[in-house]
């Protein structure tokens, strides 16, 4: 059965959609097969991995309401190994439209178990999450195995990070025991901005290992690359920015490998 | 009575709590009384603000469900001619809790339009809204007579614009017929990235006059004054971020001066 990761952090702007885009690519390209689930509104994973508005026929919002079964929201991107179930704004309604549904917290967790049960072409599912820590992100966090967390090496997304980890803690107390914390990945750090290393050195101090090694470098290639419909690893894999992706898949496979 | 800007993008991490906070202290520096109202869960604004999370014993929260009148929420900063409203982590109830409540996308409106009724000290009044396009956005846009929109330069910004507009339109159909946009302001742009260049010729292309002739630079000590709690005109007043928020703040009174 896949192992499902919530990428999730309230912050905006940390570089989630990027992280779930680039890792996912990362991943299979190593020949892990992936399934990227869009659970923003915005829908910014999926147009990063060129898949336009007018091709998002049944999308995570159909998955969410009962409407329509994972497999059939499954669309293939470019990149071999590499699928999406895509967004589109309707997910903003979801919040208030299951406000009185049972299981409301558990409906991805239910779609993706079905689906589980009987296709089992993906080793990886990462789910991208929009920057709020309400029912879309609770519904990732009780589905998912472990949390990947991008922060962003600035002021305010440290700030906000005490608040993620009660969430998550939270998350596993009332709704899913086995939700960890695969790792805290270091975005957009500029080694000509001293903010950079403080905030660096503040999360390791306080997270220790769970800090990935790898850090994401603030690379202008990687803010390019969407607006081509690509990845950073495709739309150009040797920029400091996508080299460090390929590591930072590398490092989670580790990780994995001696849970 | 003072003129509400709501300062709005559902985009994450765009700079809206950043140009809250300095084109309010900006206003406050030219004789424009300000108050920020902090409508966003993460308390970005009233940190930036320097407003202690100990120090936030009445906040936008209990204003928002009728607990407390706006004024006694009022914390005056160190910045003379500057107050802000605080935020806490309870706000995120708040969309869930006036599920079922009348008048709840009035909310703020109705308690801004009271305390005006005694108290005129503020000519501006400035809402720093979470990125999301829920209830608290909604009720910022709802009490407001006018948007200030940050557009970051880069393309998954750019690709939420037009979402923005639409509830925009919305909001003045529905709520608030006075509402208009003052203004988009180009945010973190740089010189040597040419998507910065791409993207700001293609919103000025789509919305002409309506984006501010003032640009702001990505600019690291922007950054750096949010962990000192001083906004950046503060921190450092000659560095070209702070100059150029004292520049929108100029052109954004003469865009109300010629309403
Ligand atoms: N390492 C990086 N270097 C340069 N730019 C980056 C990097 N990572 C992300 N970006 C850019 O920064 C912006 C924010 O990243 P992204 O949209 O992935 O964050 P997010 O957390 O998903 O945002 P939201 O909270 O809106 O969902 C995007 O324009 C993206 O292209
Ligand atoms: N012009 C700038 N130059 C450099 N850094 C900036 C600039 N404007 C904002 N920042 C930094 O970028 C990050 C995002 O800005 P900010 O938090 O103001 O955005 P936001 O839209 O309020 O985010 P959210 O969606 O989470 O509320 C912050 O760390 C901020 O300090
Ligand atoms: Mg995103
Ligand atoms: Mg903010």
């Amino acid at each position: 059965r896949p192992r499902v990761l919530v990428i999730a952090n309230q912050k905006g702007g940390v570089g989630k959609t990027t992280t779930a885009i680039n890792l996912g690519t990362a991943l299979a390209a190593v020949g892990e097969t992936t399934l990227i689930i869009d659970l923003d509104p915005q829908g910014n994973a999926s147009t990063g991995l060129g898949i336009p508005r007018t091709d998002r026929k049944i999308t995570s919002y159909d998955v969410l309401m009962g409407g329509a079964p994972l497999a059939s929201a499954i669309v293939q991107t470019r990149i071999p190994g590499l699928a999406v179930v895509p967004a589109t704004q309707d997910l903003s309604g979801a919040e208030l439209e299951l406000v009185s549904e049972t299981r409301r917290n558990f409906r991805l967790r239910d779609a993706l178990n079905t689906f589980a049960d009987s296709d089992s072409r993906f080793s990886y599912v990462l789910i991208d999450c929009p920057p709020a820590l309400g029912l879309l992100t609770v519904n990732a966090m009780a589905a998912a195995h472990a949390a990947v967390v991008p922060l962003q090496c600035e002021f305010f997304a440290l700030e906000g990070l005490s608040q993620l980890l009660k969430t998550i803690e939270r998350v596993r107390a009332n709704l899913n025991p086995d939700l960890e914390i695969q790792g805290v990945v270091l975005t957009m750090f500029d080694k000509r901005n001293k903010l950079s290393d403080e905030v660096a050195s503040d999360v390791r101090a306080h997270l220790g290992d769970k800090v990935y090694q790898t850090v994401i470098p603030r690379n202008v290639r990687i803010c390019e690359a969407p607006s081509h419909g690509l990845p950073a690893l495709v739309y150009d894999l040797r920029c400091p920015g996508s080299q460090a992706y390929i590591k930072l898949a590398g490092e989670l496979i580790q990780r994995e490998r001696t849970r």
